[in-house]
C-alpha cells in the first residue's frame, strides 16, 4: 500500500525551538545545536534549507511538552511514546515536533541511559518533511527507538531513507547519486559539538572598543539573537538577552566573505522572506546566507531603490513585514516580497514621535518591540504604534551589554589612561579566563 | 508463551493506536473478532521484524513496550484493507 504524499511546496523551511525541556541537564544552546545537525542531515542531500527564526511563524515549531498536549498525541511519561511530528501541509501544526518532556533526553549517553534526542530528531524531521515510518531494520524511519547513533557531526543518512527523502524532493547539486556510503557501525563517542560557527580564540586585540562606553555601529536581530556592531567587532546575546561573551568578536572571522579592509558596517538585518542578513555599507550591500557571503555580492544600494550615500538604519518591522531603511531624518519603506520600494516613500521620521535622526541603527525583538539606537542610548517603540514607549531612551551599555552604570558613565579614557587599561586588561587575563557559558 | 487477557486487552490498544487495527465502532459497539486481532498482530510482527505467527507472544509484547514514535505505522486506509 502506497501512503499519501504530503511534502513542502516550498525549498526555504524555517525553524525555532518554542519550549525547551525543563528538567534535562541539555542546555539550551546544545539542544538548539542537536536540532540544528539533525535537520541539516536532511539538507545536506536534498535541496532543502533550514533557517533557525525566532517569531511564531516558523514552519517548523519544536516544543517539549508533557502529558496531553492538545494535539491527539498525548504522551505517557517516560518510556513508551517519545516524539511526534506533523507531516507537511497547509495545517496550521505542519512540520511541528514535539518531544516528551518526561523524557531523559541525552547527548553523549550509552544506550541504556536515556533517549538519544539526536537520533529521535533525525527521525521526527524525516516525518516534518514528509516521511512515514518504514519496517527495515537499518532504516531511521523505523518507528522504534534504537539507541543513539553517533557523532552528529558525521551522521549519514541509511540509503534507504536517502532514496525516499530524494524520491520526494530531488537530490541536491553536489550529492553523488551512485556513491553508497558504507555505514559506520563504530562506538565512538560523539566529537564536541558547538554551534555552527567560529568561535575565536584570539586575544582581545588592543584596537577592539570597549562596550560599555561606546556607541555601535550596527544592532540587528539575527536567527532570535542580537548582535551589536562596532568597527570590526561585535558582540552577541543569545535570544534571553544575555552576552554571549564579554570579549567581542572580530566580524570578518564570523562574517565571511566581506573585504578585509572594511573597518565597520552601517547597518545589518535579516531578511523576512528568506532569512538572509544583509550588510550595508556606505553605498555597497552584501547578501549572507548564513554567515557566507552570496556570490555577486556587494552591489549598490540603489537595487532597494534608495539614494546612494548609504544608510543609517535597516529593520524588518514585525507589525507589516516590511523592511524599513533610515537616513539623516528620512525613511523608506521596502517590500520584500516584491522587491519594491513602496510608494510615497521616503517620509519625514519625526512620524515616529520620540525617534531621533540620524539613528546609528534599529531592531526588532522578540518581545514585540523594535528598538532604535543612537549614541549610547536606546528607544523602545511597541510594534502597534509609531511613538517611543514612555521612559525611554535608556543605556545601551547597561541594558543590553551588562555594563553597570559607573562603567557606562564613565568618559572615553585618554590615551595614557587607555593604555594603562590596557595593561591593566592583560594583567587580569593572565589570570581570569573570559568565558562563553551558553551551553 | 501466549499473553493473559490484560496483554490481549492493552494489545490491542497498541496495535490500534499504531494503525494495525481499526478502532471498534462506536455506533454498533462491534469487537474486533479474533481472526482481524491475529491478522493485526502478524502485520505489526512484520513490521517489527519478529516472526510472523499471530501470536502475541513474550517478543512481540517485548517490541510493544519498546520506546517509539507516536504516529501510526499504517495509515487507517491501510488498516481497512487489511480488516
Amino acid at each position: 500500500h502506497t501512503p499519501a504524499v504530503t511534502k513542502w511546496n516550498k525549498r526555504n523551511l524555517s525553524w525555532r525551538v518554542r519550549t525547551f525541556p525543563k528538567e534535562s541537564h541539555l542546555g539550551h544552546d546544545t539542544v538548539r545545536a542537536l536540532m540544528y545537525y539533525a535537520l541539516k542531515v536532511w539538507s545536506d542531500i536534498t535541496p532543502l534549507n533550514f533557517h533557525e527564526v525566532a517569531g511564531n511563524n516558523a514552519d517548523i515549531q519544536i516544543d517539549f511538552s508533557k502529558t496531553d498536549h492538545n494535539d491527539g498525541y498525548p504522551f505517557d511519561g517516560p518510556g513508551g511514546m517519545v516524539a511526534h511530528a506533523f507531516s507537511p501541509g497547509e495545517h496550521h501544526a505542519a512540520g511541528d515536533t514535539h518531544f516528551d518532556d518526561d523524557e531523559s533526553w541525552t547527548f553523549r549517553s550509552s544506550d541504556a541511559h536515556g533517549m538519544d534526542l539526536f537520533a529521535v530528531a533525525v527521525h521526527e524531521f524525516g516525518h516534518a518533511i514528509g516521511l512515514t515510518h518504514v519496517s527495515a531494520i537499518e532504516s531511521i524511519m523505523r518507528p522504534y527507538y534504537q539507541g543513539p547513533v553517533g557523532d552528529p557531526l558525521k551522521y549519514d543518512l541509511p540509503y534507504e531513507d536517502k532514496v525516499r527523502i530524494w524520491q520526494l524532493y530531488g537530490v541536491r547539486e553536489s550529492v553523488s547519486l551512485t556513491a553508497k556510503p558504507e555505514i559506520s557501525k563504530t562506538n565512538d563517542q560523539p566529537v564536541l559539538l558547538d554551534l555552527p560557527e567560529n568561535r575565536s580564540t584570539n586575544p582581545l586585540r588592543r584596537d577592539a572598543p570597549n562596550r560599555c562606553n561606546t556607541h555601535f555601529d550596527a544592532v540587528a536581530q539575527i536567527r532570535g539573537e542580537a548582535f551589536f556592531f562596532k568597527g570590526k567587532y561585535f558582540w552577541r546575546l543569545t535570544r534571553n538577552k544575555h552576552l554571549v561573551s564579554l570579549q567581542p568578536a572580530q566580524i570578518h572571522r564570523f562574517w565571511r566573505g566581506l573585504p578585509l579592509n572594511l573597518d565597520s558596517v552601517d547597518a545589518v538585518y535579516e531578511r523576512i522572506h528568506d532569512h538572509k542578513i544583509v550588510f550595508f555599507k556606505g553605498d555597497k550591500y552584501w547578501v549572507f546566507k548564513d554567515n557566507n557571503v552570496e556570490e555577486g555580492y556587494p552591489r549598490l544600494i540603489s537595487d532597494f531603490g534608495l539614494p546612494l550615500g548609504g544608510i543609517d538604519a535597516a529593520f524588518s518591522w514585525a507589525l507589516d513585514d516590511k523592511t524599513y531603511f533610515f537616513k539623516d531624518h528620512l525613511y523608506w519603506c521596502y517590500n520584500e516580497y516584491e522587491r519594491r520600494m513602496e510608494p510615497g516613500y521616503p517620509l519625514e521620521t519625526t512620524l515616529w514621535q520620540g525617534i531621533p535622526n540620524r539613528l546609528d541603527d534599529a531592531t526588532r525583538w522578540s518581545d514585540g518591540a523594535t528598538y532604535f539606537f543612537k549614541g549610547k542610548e536606546y528607544w523602545k517603540v511597541m510594534d502597534s504604534n509609531l511613538e517611543a514607549e514612555p521612559g525611554y531612551p535608556q543605556s545601551i551599555a547597561r541594558d543590553w551589554l551588562v555594563c553597570s552604570d559607573m562603567q557606562a558613565d564613565a568618559p572615553a579614557p585618554a590615551e595614557s589612561t587607555r593604555t594603562r587599561q590596557h595593561a591593566k586588561h592583560d594583567e587580569s587575563h593572565s589570570k581570569i579566563e573570559v568565558c562563553s557559558c551558553t551551553s | 508463551a501466549p499473553a493473559d487477557d490484560d496483554d490481549a486487552s492493552s494489545g490491542a490498544d497498541w496495535l490500534t493506536r499504531f494503525g494495525y487495527l481499526l478502532p471498534p465502532d462506536p455506533n454498533t459497539g462491534q469487537l474486533q473478532t479474533q481472526e482481524e486481532l491475529a491478522k493485526a498482530i502478524m502485520t505489526m510482527q512484520q513490521f517489527g521484524g519478529l516472526e510472523a505467527t499471530g501470536i502475541l507472544d513474550e517478543a512481540t509484547l517485548k517490541l510493544m513496550k519498546t520506546p517509539r514514535c507516536s504516529l501510526p505505522d499504517l495509515l487507517q486506509s491501510e488498516a481497512r484493507t487489511l480488516r
